[in-house]
């Protein structure tokens, strides 16, 4: 029953944090009760959700070099009704190299999260701009993965170099994520882009969802902790991010 | 004589690549001799630069994992005259693993460029998004570093970061890069743009360079293998960058 996403792109900066904060954000308003996972030492989705971590407080960085570790233990509740946080924090830069040894490293989080999955209806995994053994544990413990792409330069290669890992690991694993493009900012000004975009769901056909457009409250929204459903009801984030979870809601996790 | 200078920023997607491509293209049109080097897996200044990369042609990780390798090896001549490229491919991934119990892992970058760095009038280092290995590698082996940020939300703590890891050199190493601020992608009509950018400002005074303003064209010049200064000269991409590479060459080494 619990849908687990990845929120995934390798390339620096296009929008995996604003994603999965918002989303999140308008799937709580929507009563669905979920979880966000963290994946970047940056953690900038722990600092949007308002989580503050103390010498101690346990992360995610736990699940993956603790033997035994019980995910709820590392779990924070936000002031947002439904939506609680795994958290990161920056020694999470140094886990791969501690992992990187370990028996069947790639499934780790997929283990550890097994436990507490069904407690929840969603599960919206942040990832770090790599394609790295985090961002791989990551795509073993989704079923669906959302892709944020900017109508800009460097997309289409990166694109590409994801649904070859995706399929590595579906040809290893006998099953891979259900890929799914959203392009995002959006400006309705910018021809360059509307081209790119254009030659991007050319390739992607049915697999790319309503677009995110550019707005400022999206930028605004982390400072003030609060999803923008929350902080700018009326503005066009906050539009495009609940059009996103009616979406997902409506389509179910199958590609 | 030569001027070693870091592009640095583990944020995703503020414009290191694009600062390292344009600003290497102005230079060169001022008569400079400039050595691009892409230090990122993902490969986006090479891709731009036109280089392209057969089985078997040497990259920069062959810089990392080889014991004896003179760096020349590894240089690319690129359409534009003046400008050279040390390459990086995918599989540069990977090396952080491979140094990671190297002996003085943090200079391996620096010695292996000793030996060419003089034929140079700029060494430009395209970091990518993250404080590892490679990042302290390139910082290690610079004068300076040039730090492209955007004016949003997450700035101000990747800022704080990158100026602790700057320090922790400088504390183990007698000397460390001296640190310019880049704001990029400014438009002018953004007001929660301008606070941001205010408030950056604030904190760090004499050390933040003329912006960078958005322009479609940034965009489009990598797509041409051409720095916009040569695909658009009369743009304001074009127009800034100019105006860097002058500030740049104005302006001494030294913070
Ligand atoms: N639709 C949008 N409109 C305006 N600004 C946006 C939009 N989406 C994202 N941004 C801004 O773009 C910047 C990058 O977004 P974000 O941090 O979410 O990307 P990311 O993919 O998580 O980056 P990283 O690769 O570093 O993790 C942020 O400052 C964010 O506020
Ligand atoms: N001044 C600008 N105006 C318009 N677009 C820009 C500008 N600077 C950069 N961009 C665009 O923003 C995107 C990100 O820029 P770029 O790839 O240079 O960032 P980066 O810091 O190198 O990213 P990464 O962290 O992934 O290496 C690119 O698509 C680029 O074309
Ligand atoms: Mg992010
Ligand atoms: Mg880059």
């Amino acid at each position: 029953r619990p849908r687990r996403i990845a929120i995934v792109n390798q390339k620096g900066g296009v929008g995996k944090t604003t994603t999965t904060f918002n989303l999140a954000g308008a799937l709580a308003r929507r009563g669905r009760k979920v979880l966000a996972i963290d994946l970047d030492p940056q953690a900038n989705l722990t600092s949007s959700l308002g989580v503050e971590m103390k010498e101690g407080d346990p992360s995610v960085e736990e699940l993956f070099v603790e033997e035994e570790f019980d995910a709820r233990k590392a779990v924070r509740e936000t002031r947002i009704p439904g939506l609680s946080c795994i958290p990161a924090r920056p020694r999470l830069a140094g886990v791969e190299i501690k992992i990187f040894d370990a028996f069947l490293r790639e499934t780790i989080l997929d283990r550890k999260l097994e436990g507490i999955r069904d407690e929840y209806d969603f599960l919206l995994l942040d990832c770090p701009p790599n394609l790295s053994l985090v961002t791989v544990n990551a795509l073993v413990a989704c079923e669906e993965a959302l892709v944020p792409i900017e109508a800009q330069t460097y997309s289409i290669k990166a694109i590409s170099d994801l649904t070859n890992t995706v399929a590595l690991i579906r040809s290893r694993l006998g099953r891979g994520v259900a890929l799914r493009f959203l392009p995002t900012k959006i400006d309705g000004r910018l021809k360059v882009g509307q081209e790119i975009l254009e030659a991007i769901k050319g390739g992607l056909k049915e697999r790319v969802l309503p677009p995110i457009r550019t707005d400022a409250n999206l930028v605004r929204a982390p400072m003030l902790r609060a999803p923008v459903g929350f902080a700018f009801p009326r503005s066009k984030g906050a539009k495009d991010y609940a059009r996103l979870a009616e979406e997902l809601l409506r389509e179910p996790a199958s590609a």
